[in-house]
Parts: C-alpha cells; structure tokens; sequence
C-alpha cells in the first residue's frame, strides 16, 4: 500500500509498541553485574533517577497537553515510561558492552554514577517517544497541544545542557538497534541543531570542553623540545 | 543504520566524552 504520512505515523507508533512488547522495568541481570562490579552500586541511583524523570515528566505532560487531552497524555506518559525504561537499560547494557570490549575495562564505577551521563540518555529516550507518539498523534487524532512538545522541549523540561544531551545521541544509536529510520533522522537533526546553534548558548559546557582540549594541545606542545 | 553518519574517532566513546575515562 502507499505509504500516506497517516500510515507512515501509525506504522511507526505500532512498532514502538512491538518494541515495547519486551519491556521490562527491573535490569536485566548482565547489566546488574556491570552494577556489582562498581566502586559504587549505582542502582538505587538509576533506579531514583528514572522515577523522578517520570514523575517530573507526567506533570510537565500533563501542563503541557492542557486537560482535554489528559486521556491521550496519560496514555502516552505510560507508554513512554515503559519505553523509558527499557531503553535505558538496554542501552547501558549495550553501550557498557562496547566499552568494555573497547577499553578493557570492567569497572564503570565513574560513569554509571554520571548525573549528566543517565539524565542525558533517560532525554533522549524520551525524546524518541515524544517524537514518535507526539508529533504522529497529532496528525493522527488531532491533538491540539497548547506547548510545542518537539525537541527542545525536553532539555528544557529535565534542565539538561543540550552539549551533554548531544554527546549520548551517537551511542544511543549504535545501542538501539529497534530505532525506525524516521527516528534515527530525527536524532541526526537534533544534533545538528545543537551543533548549530543550541550548544553556544552562554552557560553551555562546550566552552569549558574546548577550553580544557586547548590546554591539553598547549600542554602538548610544551612537552616537545624545541629542537625537533 | 546506514544512513546515519557516525562522527566518534578512533578511541573516543562515551566514556571519554563524560570524562569517565
């Protein structure tokens, strides 16, 4: 059949929810174990984190959606907690796979206890299911959303810097192989909008980044002797 | 995906990018 941008919406909403099929709330055990072997168990953290991330983001839905369409608002609040969930997890599952094959290293005490880290990755999974679910309800039912719900609204949603939001969106990719292409292009314009102009904005982490690198070059430079 | 164009280099990964290294 043609694909009709209405088809083209529930095709896509329709994999989320297969995709959601296999979601579990709890880590899996492989990642537990990547837990135990921290200096620090960052599970209860993860797990504090990914409540408030939903309590916060329930309420803010819910302004944001006004009360005609609490019902559509809740429904999507579950489904995007479920969906939440499962890719976090899966995703540190997978990205500590390819870290740990990368660096040898089998103890991610530091990173698994990263604020900015988790709250970076729980945004842009949220943000795949806001644009799934948010943008395709609208053109499918109508939805009339007081608030622009599209990207950035979730950096400014979960007071995420848009430089540390940047820095998860390739990992997440590689990590989730269940990512439609629509969605995969999405991600990509995300990035190019932080790149073009989000992440200059004047309390961006950026500037310290590039700071710290022009540093490390001057250090570099320094530690050659001259006479080379 | 083929379409998306990966920019990591070489020994760069998240771990280095949140300075977890």
């Amino acid at each position: 059949l043609p694909q009709t941008p209405v088809r083209t919406a529930m095709n896509t909403i329709q994999q989320l929810m297969m995709n959601l099929n296999s979601a579990s709330d709890k880590p899996s055990d492989n990642l537990i174990s990547y837990f135990n072997n921290c200096t620090v168990n960052p599970t209860e953290g993860i797990l504090d984190r990914v409540e408030n991330v939903g309590r916060i983001f329930k309420e803010r839905f819910a302004k944001a959606v006004g009360q005609g369409c609490a019902e559509i608002g809740s429904q999507a609040t579950n489904i995007l907690i479920y969906c939440v969930f499962e890719s976090n997890y899966n995703f540190n599952f997978m990205n500590l796979l390819q870290e740990e094959e990368r660096l040898s290293v089998h103890n991610f005490s530091k990173l698994l206890n990263n604020n900015d880290f988790h709250m970076s990755l729980l945004a842009c999974a949220v943000e795949v299911v806001m644009a799934t679910y948010g943008r395709n309800a609208s053109q499918t039912d109508g939805m009339n959303i007081e608030t622009d719900l599209s990207f950035p609204w979730i950096l400014n949603v979960l007071d995420l810097k848009a430089f540390d939001f940047y820095k998860v969106i390739e990992s997440f990719i590689k990590a989730e192989p269940s990512l439609t292409r629509e969605m995969i292009k999405h991600l990509e314009r995300c990035e190019h909008r932080i790149m073009e102009s989000l992440a200059w904005q004047s309390d961006s982490p950026l500037f310290d980044h590039i700071k710290q690198s022009k540093e490390r070059e001057g250090q570099a430079d320094q530690s050659e002797p001259t006479c080379t | 995906p083929q379409d998306y164009h990966f920019g990591l280099e070489e020994g760069e990964g998240i771990s280095e990018l949140f300075d977890c290294d």
